[in-house]
């Protein structure tokens, strides 16, 4: 695991996050609950809370879809290459492509088309850039920068576990066998920001 | 666009190539060569903060500083090392990802081994 440089992160003061939809992008009631079970994912490790709030602007967490150039100089590219980005703490700008085929289910067993991408898994990593997390070079690790299409990756690995607690302590309910880890130490802060 | 599920997918919207299925035929390419695709992979290597964002050589030449990003590439997503984009590499690459950099302002910190003293990379955060 890694940090953006600086190591930054929601103060001890914001353990309840608050997160809001994009009102344009209408989205459906499905498609924020795969956003629910994403941040319920890292809320089980951490000590952190996540709930969803209707005003946008207000909410520390502003998830977006949207297409090519959308304000913040770093326009999407269509349907797949790049799927998401997100900012460092206490940012909390969540954006994801509109073009890419989104799939909700995320049942890939038959075979899914080239182009389709589980929303869970990459809203899950995404999550992960909020609080705080840069990439990993741990293949299995959801802060892992790449994912094919046809793929869901939504449980968070060891390494995601251990960076993300090295931030913001453990859930004293979470029974994993992680936390009995010892961390590796501390890194040279780097991995990714927008 | 948002599905159900894979089936649900409509035809008319699967692409038949993907915007870096192009870097395939740079396969084999390694540094002094020059080929036709060399200029928008320094652009993918930039843009994930491989290569400096004061970089801009972005002629077809395969130079020093792609060959220390692509070796930075290669440790951090834990394949050989050799600065060549061998068919590891291209495979890799051409995989959908987050658009977040990999690198931000200094050394590469995805890889757990020490990243060797040529592969320091500066950026700067947007």
């Amino acid at each position: 695991y890694s940090f953006f440089p600086n190591r930054p992160r929601w103060p001890p003061s914001k353990s309840q996050l608050t997160y809001a939809f994009l009102p344009e992008n209408q989205l459906s009631d499905v498609v924020k609950t795969v956003f629910s079970r994403a941040f319920e994912r890292w809320s089980e490790v951490t000590t952190l809370t996540f709930t969803e709030i209707s005003s946008f602007n207000r909410a520390d967490i502003r998830i977006g879809f949207f297409s090519r150039e959308h304000g913040d100089g770093e326009p999407f590219d269509g349907v797949l290459g790049t799927l998401a980005h997100a900012f460092s703490p206490p940012t909390g700008r969540c954006h994801f492509d509109g073009e890419e085929n989104w799939v909700i289910d995320g049942d890939f067993l038959n075979g899914a088309p080239l182009s389709a991408v589980d929303l869970e898994s990459v809203a899950v990593h995404e999550i992960g850039h909020i609080l705080g997390l840069g990439h990993s070079s741990v293949e299995e690790a959801i802060m892992y920068p790449s994912i094919s299409s046809g793929t869901r990756k939504v449980e968070l690995a060891d390494d995601d576990i251990m960076g993300i607690q090295e931030l913001y302590g453990s859930n004293p309910n979470y029974n994993g066998s992680v936390s009995s880890l010892t961390p590796t130490g501390e890194r040279e802060t780097s991995g990714a920001s927008r | 666009h948002f599905f159900p599920n894979i089936t649900a997918i409509p035809s008319s919207l699967i692409p038949n190539t993907t915007i870096w299925a192009a870097f395939s035929n740079l396969v084999g390419c390694k540094k002094g060569q020059k080929a036709d695709g060399l200029p928008k992979l320094k652009e993918y290597f930039q843009y994930f903060g491989y290569l400096n964002t004061s970089y801009s050589d972005f002629s077809d030449e395969f130079d020093d500083s792609l060959e220390i990003a692509v070796k930075t590439y290669q440790l951090n997503f834990n394949l050989n090392a050799t600065g060549q984009i061998d068919a590891e590499t291209i495979k890799r690459i051409v995989v959908p990802r987050c658009g977040n950099p990999d690198i931000v302002n200094g050394t590469s910190a995805m890889h757990p081994g020490k990243p060797s003293a040529n592969s320091t990379i500066h950026t700067v955060a947007h």
